[in-house]
């Protein structure tokens, strides 16, 4: 019987491609490939299982995110890349406070980018929630601070911040970034309690120098990974993981207000790996 | 740096000689690295590497230059060659000649479709847009604030009209209106989508194109050659526009789409702004790709 195995075997060599096709980082691709053989020890587990089991441990996460867990008035600041997913993460986030009994208001502090604003309005409508937004072309970190302050005004439990996409190398929108933090802080010190970086699945390497560039302007507190429907399958994730340590809180699953899951490790690995 | 790490590879040769086998192969390892993290798809760079390695064991080293820069310049041809040769301009022979653009979500179609109608307008052209995405919310708003600050005008979608009913609405006013030249900008889609892949295919045959342009972000990853091939496969592509090159990606995704697909890469999105659009330039993102 281990002759068969044998040969439905995968080899080495496809394994590490399956990862690089799937954007995990080159080197680690090539590290965990190299461990596998001495991490099966003989056992009769096929090298596909113990990689998956060995990328799943690399992810596995403590506890999984909840609302509840937020203090009254909490802040949650969405950050990112141009066209990562942000105003649409921002309105699932909305719809799934409200799902859990959490009452939200969404703050429109993109107000850069043609109909930023609207888009989130629109989406104020169809969640059902309140939104803050500010005239096109106004300061953001004015905004930010109105959202904050209209939730604790209005008694809402939390306000979600979208802001504008931008570029990690653009030293200026970086030091915009900050400044919105700061506003927030003289309206609450400890706000926003949650910063998340959105990151889109179909982005390559590059996702990494995102993670790593947001972090060290203003710390993040979790992930959310995007466009997971497509067919790319976020390898990056394991980098990321590696070398910041920040929470994958949860990933987007297509277009639509129900389409946010939390994230869980073993579905992503079986969903990269197959 | 590449080139850095290549000089170390190549530090003890000195200039007389072929370039070895040995340093070949060890130098090929560096850049093999050095083009995956640029996000060059995995089968691509292995057929790359076999190609450099043929040219570069057959070169005699010079005396001018460092065994390292000699090969780092070698490989830089190599990728130039592949990403400017098959280089073409869009097809404006037509009265009027149609733009369609498509890609994923977020790749800055609706941008780049305003910094087209920007540039096509400051060249005397008249120029209108066809505001296809009927999902996104404020997608068409998007696209009107655009246009208002170019000066162009818009076909927006009427209530429960298909997309392939205001792509024929909209060029049937472009050939009574004068105007000579159409954008189509259209929602973001999975390739892997069919019912939305099929929508495209319809718009195409109602508006028959001369340009079916793929937007696609720089920073892209592994999947931009099955993205770009079954795209191409479907509604037949003419040519690629490369958007937020003035972010830190590689930009490997392009030399990847260009050597499986082989579509010419149009122009390049290098900001937000309307004006942030900019010719290709094959050896720039050779280079950039290299690092
Ligand atoms: N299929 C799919 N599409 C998504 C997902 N998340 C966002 N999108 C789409 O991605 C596109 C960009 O989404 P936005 O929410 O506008 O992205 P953004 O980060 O706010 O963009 P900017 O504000 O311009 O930087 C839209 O077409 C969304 O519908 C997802 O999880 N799956
Ligand atoms: N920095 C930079 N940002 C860009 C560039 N091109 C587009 N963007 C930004 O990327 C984001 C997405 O652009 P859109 O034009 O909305 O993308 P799209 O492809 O139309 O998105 P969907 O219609 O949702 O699929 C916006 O924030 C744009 O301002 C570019 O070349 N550089
Ligand atoms: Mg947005
Ligand atoms: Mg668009």
């Amino acid at each position: 019987f281990s002759r068969d195995k044998d040969l439905d075997e995968a080899t080495l060599e496809e394994l590490e491609e399956e990862l690089l096709a799937a954007d995990v980082a080159p080197r680690l691709a090539a590290e965990v490939i190299a461990a596998l053989d001495k991490a099966r020890r003989g056992g009769n587990r096929s090298r596909r299982d113990v990689l998956k089991q060995v990328l799943i441990d690399q992810l596995a996460q403590t506890t999984p995110f909840t609302f509840s867990q937020l203090p009254p008035n909490a802040c949650l600041l969405i950050v990112g890349v141009n066209g990562s997913g942000k105003t649409t993460t921002t309105a699932k986030l909305a719809h799934l406070a409200l799902e859990e009994g959490i009452d939200p208001l969404m703050g429109a502090a993109d107000t850069f980018r043609a109909a930023g604003s609207d888009q989130l309005r629109i989406w104020a409508e169809m969640v059902g929630c309140e939104v803050v937004a500010g005239k096109q072309g106004s300061d953001a970190a004015a905004v930010a601070y109105d959202a904050l302050d209209a939730c604790i005004a209005r008694n809402r439990d939390l306000v979600v911040i979208d802001t504008a996409g931008r570029m990690h190398n653009k030293a200026p929108l970086m030091d915009e970034l900050k400044k919105i933090v700061r506003s927030l802080n003289k309206r609450v010190p400890e706000a926003p309690q949650e910063t998340w970086i959105v990151l889109d699945a179909t982005i390559g390497q590059n996702a990494l120098m995102q993670a790593r560039f947001f972090n060290e302007t203003i710390p993040l507190t979790g992930i959310v990974i995007t466009k997971l429907d497509g067919s790319s399958k976020a390898g990056c994730l394991f980098s990321i993981k590696k070398e910041l340590d920040v929470p994958i809180v949860f990933t987007g699953l297509g277009e639509r207000k129900e389409d946010l899951v939390p994230f869980e490790a073993e579905a992503f690995v079986d969903g990269l790996l197959g | 740096h590449l080139s850095n790490s290549l000089q170390k590879t190549f530090k003890n040769l000195r200039g007389y000689g072929k370039l070895s086998e040995k340093n070949v192969t060890d130098a090929l390892r560096e850049i093999r690295l050095a083009l995956l993290e640029a996000d060059v798809h995995f089968q691509v760079v292995k057929d790359f590497i076999r190609q450099v390695k043929e040219k570069a064991l057959g070169q005699e080293v010079l005396a001018s230059v460092s065994p390292g820069q000699q090969f780092t310049k070698c490989v830089q041809d190599e990728l130039t060659e592949l990403l400017g040769r098959d280089h073409k301009a869009f097809d404006l022979s037509a009265n009027p000649t149609m733009i369609m653009m498509l890609g994923l979500h977020g790749a800055g179609k609706t941008t780049t479709t305003g910094k087209l109608a920007a540039k096509f307008s400051r060249a005397g052209r008249k120029v209108l847009l066809v505001a296809c995405d009927i999902r996104r919310p404020a997608a068409v708003e998007q696209l009107n604030v655009l246009a208002g600050q170019v000066g162009v005008d818009v076909v927006n979608p009427n209530p429960g009209e298909s997309v392939p009913e205001l792509g024929m609405r909209a060029r049937d006013r472009a050939m009574t209106q004068g105007y000579n030249l159409v954008i189509f900008d259209t929602g973001g889609r999975f390739q892997v989508d069919d019912e939305l892949v099929r929508e495209l295919e319809e718009l195409r045959d109602m508006v028959n194109p001369q340009n079916t342009v793929l937007v696609v972000d720089a920073a892209m990853g592994q999947e931009s050659v099955n993205v770009a091939q079954t795209f191409h496969e479907r509604v037949n592509l003419t040519g690629l526009i490369l958007t937020k090159l003035d972010g830190d990606a590689r930009g490997g995704a392009a030399l990847s789409i260009q050597s499986v697909v082989g579509v010419p890469i149009h122009l390049v999105g290098v900001g937000e702004k309307t004006e942030d659009l900019e010719d290709f330039h094959p050896d720039r993102l050779a280079s950039r790709i290299l690092g």
